[in-house]
């Protein structure tokens, strides 16, 4: 693990004085191949450790502790500070239904998070409502619709059209009329770099006016996430992070990368196939798994 | 790319940023870094494009060794099986699609199992699938034993002299202990009708994936023995550069690239392109 590293790296500071640029080089060095191991991307490491850098310079070397075991605190302060301290609840809009619209890479969970957060919701005491956006991919509509019967949550889909633009604003009509609060559109998988198909999502949201676009992302990306969230945030606009498939034993440098590139908040964690597999984000968390 | 003028230690921190960036990750980009830095002193190399020309050539050569696995042999058994496996969402069922296409445009009868029973849809999934592709599809209910499923293809597909039998799996993370189990079982169930087959285990890959990917790589080996990868998604903005570092640790292959979601975006590994997207 990276403290254990650091232990040994920065073994002969103890009590001796400052940390300094000169003394801290070793350990920093050893901070930067422990966050590109764990995923965070080659140019945000470069940023992070900077800051990293400026917090720790002339902190006193304590006797109480080693020089790595301080070294280590200021990286995890540093690690849950910029991935957001405090998780960030979701918009609910003061007159319903609230517009929650989930996009993202292809397989990246989307459809089973759609469910997940269906369900949280309705244990909060809301009403929600699955929109079957995604007309592309076989057997979609019907995916969403099998999880929807599972949970006794109403999904909306039209089988006899092929215009998702439509789909959600016609959705918007029948949430009223069933008295939905929360509309959660499950929207096709696409590619950053898809013209458009990012043109689709930017209709959706010119019509239904979202009050959380949330970018579904998988934990175990690499280094491609900023490319992926950059694009997302700069020509669909994101509100939000969810990040799925933490179950796994991938280390999640994404989350800090996606969090440092778009600026907005990650607000929930996939952990599992199950439908009930799903939590609020906790930074603390992934600051020490992307530690190891 | 930095891909001009003197050999400096600006070039080496360029090519280190490109090769960590393409996924390579820290081990296997720091020994690249290092065998480069052996090679302009042994061949007094110049100027910075003639070290990519050498560091493209030692990733090609390295990426078109053959796997050690006796392929040959396999290739001919009938009918040829092949078990496709990997982590969720990363593109299994859409590539079975592909290489049943692809089978079939050969002239081959291809039978292809619904063995993710667990799934919403993923039956109804394949076989739209397996009608575009015109594939005979074997499917239980959903819930059925997968391995049941994956032996009645088999079955099947002897009975009718099918050539190729591509059997879809759920997907699952390769840390779930009951969920390896559950591949291991379909490995032995095919076995009772055919002790060679499986004859291809192939792990699908997301392009975007990190290095967890190795993670993946290894204990889907060690659970089945891998003999190959499908690196998918490839048209987006990732490297995959991961599988490079996967070749190095495992010895494992890359035999086809995803390249879209439609039935003919599947094209057999080519190293010579693969290095040279790598630097573009
Ligand atoms: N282990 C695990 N699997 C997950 C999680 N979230 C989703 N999955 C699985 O990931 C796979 C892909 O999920 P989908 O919901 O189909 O993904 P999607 O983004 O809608 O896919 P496209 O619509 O094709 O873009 C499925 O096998 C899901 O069960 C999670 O948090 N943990
Ligand atoms: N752009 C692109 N998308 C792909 C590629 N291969 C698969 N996909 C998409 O990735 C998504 C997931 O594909 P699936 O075939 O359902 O993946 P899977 O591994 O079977 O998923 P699970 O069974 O849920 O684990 C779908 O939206 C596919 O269209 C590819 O090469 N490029
Ligand atoms: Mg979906
Ligand atoms: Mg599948």
């Amino acid at each position: 693990s990276l403290s254990e590293k650091l232990q040994k790296t920065l073994r002969n500071l103890r009590g001796l004085g400052k940390l300094s640029e000169k003394n801290m080089k070793d350990g920093l060095r050893d901070v930067r191949m422990a966050l590109l191991e764990a995923d965070v991307n080659y140019k945000v490491v470069k940023d992070f450790i900077g800051h990293v850098q400026d917090k720790a310079l002339g902190r006193e070397v304590l006797e109480s502790i080693t020089p790595g075991q301080q070294l280590v605190k200021v990286v995890y302060d540093e690690l849950v500070r910029m991935m957001g301290k405090e998780a960030e609840p979701l918009r609910l809009s003061s007159e319903p239904p609230t517009v929650i619209m989930l996009i993202g890479l292809q397989g990246s969970g989307k459809t089973t998070t759609a469910a997940k957060l269906a369900r949280s919701l309705r244990t909060r005491g809301h009403q929600p409502l699955l929109v079957a956006a995604d007309v592309y991919r076989p057997a979609a509509v019907q995916q969403l619709i099998v999880l929807s019967e599972q949970l006794g949550i109403p999904a909306y889909s039209d089988e006899n059209s092929n215009d998702p633009v439509g789909i959600c604003r016609d959705s918007v009509q029948h949430a009223r009329r069933s008295n939905r609060d929360v509309l959660i559109l499950d929207t096709a998988g696409r590619l950053h770099i898809n013209d458009e198909l990012i043109e689709e999502l930017r209709r959706i949201r010119e019509i239904l006016h979202p009050h959380e676009v949330l970018l579904v992302a998988d934990a175990m990306t690499g280094q491609d996430a900023v490319n992926v969230a950059e694009q997302f945030h700069s020509r669909v606009g994101i509100t939000g992070v969810i990040l799925t498939k933490l179950d796994g034993d991938a280390r999640g440098g994404a989350a800090l990368s996606i969090k440092s590139v778009t600026g907005q908040p990650i607000k929930f964690a996939g952990i599992g196939e199950k439908l009930d597999a799903f939590e609020v984000f906790h930074p603390d968390r992934v600051a020490s798994r992307i530690l190891g | 790319v930095l891909r001009k003028g003197a050999i400096d230690e600006d070039v080496f921190e360029e090519l280190e940023a490109t090769l960590i960036q393409a996924d390579m990750g820290v081990k296997t980009t720091h020994q690249l870094v290092e065998k480069m830095r052996e090679r302009v002193k042994s061949d007094r190399l110049t100027d910075a494009e003639q070290l990519y020309t050498v560091l493209e050539e030692e990733l090609v050569a390295l990426m078109s060794q053959p796997s050690t696995d006796a392929h040959s042999a396999v290739q001919s058994a009938s009918p040829h099986v092949a078990l496709v496996i990997g982590v969720n969402g990363v593109g299994k069922t859409t590539t079975i699609a592909k290489l049943a296409h692809m089978h079939r445009l050969d002239g081959k009868k291809v039978v292809v199992a619904a063995a993710d029973t667990f799934r919403a849809a993923a039956i109804e999934q394949l076989e739209i699938w397996a009608q575009r592709a015109g594939a005979d599809i074997v499917k239980h209910k959903s819930g059925a034993d997968p391995a049941a499923v994956a032996y009645d293809a088999l079955a099947a597909a002897i009975a009718r002299k099918c050539d190729q039998v591509i059997i879809d799996t759920a997907g699952r993370l390769h840390t779930k202990t009951n969920l390896m189990e559950e591949l291991k079982k379909i490995k032995r169930v095919l076995g009772k009708l055919d002790p060679s087959a499986p004859h291809e285990v192939l792990m699908v890959l997301d392009a975007t994936t990190g290095q967890n990917a190795l993670s993946q790589a290894r204990l889907f080996t060690e659970a089945l023995g891998v003999t190959g990868i499908i690196l998918t998604k490839l048209d987006g903005t990732a490297k995959g550069g991961i599988v490079v570092a996967i070749h190095q640790e495992f010895g494992i292959p890359v035999k086809f690239i995803g390249v879209g979601e439609s039935l003919d975006d599947l094209k057999p590994f080519a190293p010579t392109e693969f290095v040279k997207a790598l630097f573009e």
